[in-house]
């Protein structure tokens, strides 16, 4: 009674009935199963120190390698059906999410809501998602290079060139365009994303992303306006609220780069829709 | 006639290393966002006069000759889609035209926002295909009161009550049709479910 298990497939995910959190993955076709937490936090952006580098379009600089969490507890509600069971989650005012698990597929789909981003406090912010794993990963993940083949990373660390590390989070973040993954001696743990982002894997067995980002400060490398795009209506504005989502599959160690290859192009090339309306008997 | 040059043209802007990295001042950034909704708008007219040809039973090589007209959904993802939202008629049925431009065939889920739940969705050769509906929830109708009107100068009054999901195949670069329209009285065997919620604590 503690766990509230969704999925009418293969894939299953377990949450927790107390916090709301997601605990588990569960493939019943592979039986890979691996304990999954995922939460979403953001780090405050750096509006400059002794150093006066601020955090802003360029520039990604938070003050501190903690980030704040959104919600340690969620509400949720979960929606059951015959090809899709959802979980919806809402951790702010300002950040939800619907996590998906289709009949059909044996990833899941997490669409995330974030926005508008308060920053009446003064402080910008810079959201992201974060999936902890069960996984022991020896400072090694791997991110797509513009779409195209994964390459090794390895936190701390540059293979062409002695590395002094400065920024600890922002120093081991990488462009991610298709996605991110990680592997252990058993599984590996992927992450596809419907967009360009930054991501990195800063504690073994973790992956997070860069969902979105709202600032006060300009970096001053060129661009002379801080990171603040806004929606208007009529005489108000407000911070932009993004939506989109990414996918997270479970697989044995080996067995993931088809779902990557496969999965990639289909979230890129999406079906075409076209809507009209016809009498029913002359329809072909 | 309609062409994909504006598309082109904002593809081509859109490349600048400040489109591409979000470095732009932000009046740029509208000039990028402004050129691709042109181009988006000019491609799916295109691709609606492209898919009207391809399902006209009467063209013989002649695209005047179809009579549909189609149209897409740029905020779907928002549950803005009036041709979908729209009433069906007795005797008439919504068309879904789903084009898949990889060279696999596949299987995906379409989610489109209606205001009835008491429809049949049916492939091309008549069957009933199994569909599922979910209400609307609350942070997409927010959205949809806030970007319909910020982006199409629509007041939009009306949010749409439910998504229906079905199943689409879709063979290699090619296309696949679904009938849905309003059963008169609904069958035991129609294969459509309303979900179910729980709240737990």
């Amino acid at each position: 009674e503690e766990t509230i298990e969704i999925g009418p497939g293969n894939l299953k995910l377990s949450f927790s009935s107390t916090s709301g959190q997601l605990k588990r993955m569960f493939n019943a076709k592979t039986g890979v199963d691996i304990p999954v937490q995922q939460s979403y936090l953001w780090y405050s952006s750096s509006t400059g120190d002794s150093d006066g580098q601020a955090s802003g379009a360029y520039i990604f600089r938070p003050t501190g390698s903690t980030p704040s969490v959104a919600s340690r507890s969620v509400p949720l509600k979960i929606i059951r059906g015959h090809l899709v069971d959802e979980v919806h989650q809402q951790f702010s005012p300002w950040i939800s999410q619907i996590i998906r698990v289709y009949k059909h597929q044996e990833h899941a789909e997490f669409e995330f809501t974030v926005g508008p981003i308060p920053v009446d406090d003064s402080i910008g912010k810079e959201v992201i998602t974060r999936l902890t794993a069960n996984m022991a990963t020896d400072k090694v993940f791997y991110t797509d290079s513009n779409a195209r083949d994964f390459i090794k990373r390895i936190r701390d660390y540059r293979a062409d060139w002695p590395l002094t590390v400065t920024q600890p989070v922002a120093g081991n973040y990488y462009p991610i365009n298709l996605g991110i993954y990680m592997e252990d001696r058993n599984s590996e743990f992927s992450v596809l994303v419907d967009r360009a982002t930054g991501g990195s894997s800063i504690k073994d067995g973790e992956i997070e992303l860069m969902l979105h980002r709202r600032m006060l400060n300009d970096d001053s490398r060129g661009v002379g306006e801080p990171l603040d795009e806004l929606v208007c209506l009529n005489v108000t504005c407000e911070g932009l609220t993004v939506r989109g989502n990414y996918y997270v599959s479970i697989n044995k160690r080996g067995a993931g780069a088809q779902w990557r290859r496969t999965a990639g192009q289909e979230i890129y090339s999406p079906l075409i829709l076209a809507f009209s309306h016809e009498d029913s008997e002359k329809w072909k | 006639s309609p062409n994909t040059d504006g598309l082109g043209d904002a593809l081509g802007i859109a490349q600048h290393h400040d489109a591409v990295t979000g470095t732009a001042k932000q009046h740029t950034t509208n000039d990028y966002a402004k050129r691709l909704a042109i181009g988006a708008t000019e491609a799916e007219i295109v691709v609606d006069s492209a898919l009207s040809c391809l399902l006209s039973s009467e063209t013989n090589g002649n695209c005047t000759a179809s009579k549909s007209t189609f149209s897409q959904c740029q905020l779907l993802n928002i549950s803005f889609c009036p041709p979908t939202e729209e009433d069906i008629p007795q005797g008439k049925s919504l068309v879904v035209v789903a084009y898949n431009p990889l060279s696999w065939s596949r299987t995906d889920m379409i989610r489109i926002p209606v205001n009835n739940d008491n429809l049949v969705v049916k492939d091309s050769t008549g069957n009933v295909v199994e569909s599922q509906y979910l209400e609307v929830d609350t942070v997409t109708a927010k959205l949809r009161k806030v970007y319909v009107e910020a982006y199409t100068g629509i007041s939009d009054k009306h949010a749409a009550k439910y998504w229906l999901i079905f199943p689409a195949s879709v063979p290699p670069l090619g296309w696949n049709t679904y009938f849905i329209s309003k059963e008169a009285e609904k069958a035991g065997n129609i294969d459509s479910y309303v979900s179910a919620a729980d709240q737990p604590t």
